[in-house]
């Protein structure tokens, strides 16, 4: 019989473990300040 | 399999850059108004390719105001950028540009500048001066003043005011009113105008020789005008820069 895995449980399985340190990329935007934000 | 859509362009990528930097220098050369202004980062980026080697591209701009006016001849990468306590000025646009076979250039643009506000600037500088509308009594006052004072110990050319660029009034310690304006040289010497100034018209665009004043006029407790001009010498003039005409004013303005 087929059961439905409820979605956390699911997230929790198909979550690819990520390597140690693993820094996510920054956003690719916005970009950087060069001088001051106002 | 249909190739993979190429990954999003980040604002800080190289081609991004190199994109925002054809198109402040577009802003700044056909900007007819105020200060030239300096790339302070670019918000977003989106691309939307239009077939092998032709993209369009949407960038959305921060810049702020540097101290060159937009008339001086000084390079951009000259020109500083104004400080936060000298009340910035800041500019928000939208640029739509091509890029084909490498090429950039700029479609379409759209600028609104507005004075950080005076709030944040008390919040961090207390005693810091803030931004003074343009037509402000005071300040017309001081650069019809200044212009004049100059114009009466110059051996030069007669010089008559292009626009006010920014002009700044503070009470403590002392009230002092400080402005900036641009100017132009006239066909008269500054002798000939005391006979008849209203003979006096800006040189034709072939000879045209600008300048930047900047005035401190202390009132209190006494009296005291400081004027100091700089001509720039004739500039071969950009096509499609007509003479500057009008004082513009600081609270904020939109150029397409």
């Amino acid at each position: 019989s087929v059961t439905k895995r409820p979605v956390a449980e699911a997230a929790q399985h198909d979550k690819v473990p990520r390597p140690v340190g693993f820094v996510p990329p920054p956003p690719p935007c916005p970009g950087k300040i060069r001088h001051f934000d106002i | 399999v249909p190739a993979a859509p190429p990954a999003p362009l980040g604002c800080d990528d190289p081609e991004s850059v190199a994109a925002a930097e054809v198109a402040v220098n577009y802003i700044n050369g056909h900007s007819h108004h105020g200060y030239k202004f300096a790339l302070n980062g670019i918000k977003d980026i989106r691309v939307v390719p239009q077939g092998p080697n032709n993209d369009i591209m949407f960038l959305e701009l921060d810049l702020l105001e540097t101290t060159c006016h937009i008339l001086s001849p000084t390079p951009l990468e000259n020109c500083t950028v104004r400080s936060f306590a000298e009340h910035a000025v800041e500019g928000d646009c939208d640029v739509k540009m091509q890029k084909v076979d490498g090429t950039l250039s700029v479609l379409a643009s759209k600028c609104h500048s507005h004075a950080d506000s005076s709030e944040d600037i008390l919040k961090v500088c207390p005693e810091c001066p803030l931004l003074a509308r343009l037509n402000n009594t005071e300040v017309l006052e001081v650069v019809s003043a200044a212009l004049n004072d100059y114009n009466s110990k110059t051996t030069d050319s007669y010089l008559r005011l292009l626009e006010i660029g920014r002009a700044k009034i503070q009470y403590h310690p002392a009230h002092t009113v400080v402005t900036e304006f641009a100017v132009g040289a006239t066909n008269c010497s500054a002798k000939e105008a005391k006979a008849d100034v209203g003979a006096c018209q800006l040189l034709p665009e072939d000879q045209s020789n600008f300048g930047f004043c900047t005035a401190v006029m202390v009132k209190l407790p006494s009296q005291d005008l400081q004027v100091d001009c700089q001509l720039y010498g004739h500039q071969v003039p950009a096509p499609h820069i007509p003479l500057l005409s009008r004082v513009s004013y600081p609270t904020g303005q939109d150029t397409s």
